[in-house]
């Protein structure tokens, strides 16, 4: 069943990001194998309410992800 | 912050360890 807002607000702040990563971990595994445990922990650093829109829609999830992708190899550079 | 350890890795089914200031 899909995460929701309510679901969110009846746990702890540190466990609301435990389930929004374990959602988004196997989306962005999809789209990069080897960065997504980076990915995910960056996106993580987002407003949950952005996290839950990005669990909706793909299109968002990917613009973020290609972000994310970015900033990660400028740092690594 | 720019260190080495940036960003921190989530890993399926192990607490998340990456924001403990929330």
């Amino acid at each position: 069943q899909p995460l929701t807002a309510s679901m969110l607000a009846a746990v702890p702040p540190q466990e609301q990001k435990q389930m929004l990563g374990e959602r988004l971990f196997p989306l962005i595994q999809d789209m990069h194998p080897s960065l997504a445990g980076k990915i995910t922990g960056m996106l993580l650093e987002m407003d949950n309410s952005e996290l839950l829109h990005m669990l909706e829609s793909t299109e968002s999830l990917r613009s973020k992800v290609d972000e994310a992708v970015a900033v990660l190899k400028a740092h690594q550079a | 912050g720019t260190n080495a350890s940036w960003p921190p890795e989530f890993c399926p089914g192990v607490p998340w360890k990456g924001l403990q200031n929330i």
